[in-house]
């Protein structure tokens, strides 16, 4: 599950990334 | 749960929602309600005033000088197209700023960032939906929606007069959130009804559902107490407050097909990535 939401995992580990929006 | 142990439950949801989302429901209906001394909202109201407005959607301050902006010529229909494209893009791009803020929300709740790492990604994908339904409500009335931070209001009517599908996306929102908002809920009870959506133990694909719902058990205790001192004459709130979940799946459930149905009929469409993880195999 995680390997199909990379970015929402990602967002979950880190603080928001503007990268990614 | 001791009640003093709910209260602060209910203050720290409080208060994380207020740092992670950009517009409160009590801002919002200031500027609903004309109560504000900020500026009125610019109104989009048809295709002329989309051109007009596009620039400032997603907009933290409008340019002042540029809200009186006129005459812009009749808009092509082959342009119009590209102009709802457009916007839907734009839509997109503060759905996804949304995600964020709703995960950021989510980490705050106590007890989240411990569950299982998959368990946090499946409630985000199937809550998400919910959650930012129930963030709209307070922007919407039975005319329109604020949009772009509260800096611009757009017309029901207008929206609903869209190329299918994209005028069909948003009137089961408004005939949700018309009566949603008949439940007069603050800030600070909405913040505890996100946290119980976000908490729900019958996702599809959860691995240890036993401590969600521990958690969850204990914001709806917290939300319980919240209402009866918040709203000691509305009669049956919580109940009321629950039921509407209910109606949300539903809302998902009609959200998902349209943009199904997005995706199969607009070629030119592309769904922002992190939308795209989060709609993929949703029921």
């Amino acid at each position: 599950l995680k390997e199909k939401h990379k970015i929402l995992h990602r967002l979950l580990q880190n603080s928001t990334s503007p990268v990614d929006l | 749960p001791e009640a003093a142990d709910l209260r602060v439950l209910a203050k720290h949801l409080y208060e994380s929602y207020l740092k992670n989302f950009p517009l409160t429901k009590a801002k919002a209906r200031a500027i609903l309600s004309g109560k504000t001394s900020d500026n009125a909202p610019f109104v989009i109201h048809d295709m002329k005033s989309l051109a007009e407005g596009e620039q400032f959607i997603n907009c933290r301050q409008l340019p002042r000088q540029e809200q009186r902006r006129t005459s812009m010529g009749l808009i092509q229909s082959e342009l119009q197209s590209e102009l709802e494209l457009r916007f839907f893009r734009s839509c997109q791009s503060r759905s996804a700023e949304a995600v964020s803020e709703v995960t950021e929300f989510a980490k705050s709740i106590p007890g989240f960032v411990n569950l299982d790492l998959n368990d946090q990604v499946t409630l985000l994908k199937y809550g998400m939906i919910e959650v930012l339904i129930i963030m709209m409500s307070p922007l919407m009335n039975k005319d329109g929606t604020l949009i772009s931070y509260g800096q611009i209001f757009m017309t029901r009517e207008f929206i609903k007069s869209l190329r299918k599908p994209f005028g069909e996306i948003m009137e089961p929102k408004f005939e949700f959130s018309v009566k949603f908002n008949m439940l007069e809920l603050d800030d600070s009870d909405m913040a505890l009804f996100l946290a119980v959506i976000i908490l729900s133990g019958d996702r599809p694909g959860l691995l240890n559902v036993k401590p969600i719902e521990v958690l969850q058990e204990n914001v709806l205790h917290s939300m319980e107490l919240h209402l009866k001192m918040n709203h000691p004459d509305s009669l049956q709130l919580f109940a009321k407050v629950l039921q509407k979940m209910t109606d949300l799946r539903q809302l998902v459930a009609h959200h998902v097909q349209v943009m199904q149905l997005m995706k199969e009929t607009e070629i030119d469409m592309c769904l922002h990535p992190l939308l795209q993880e989060i709609m993929k195999d949703l029921y």
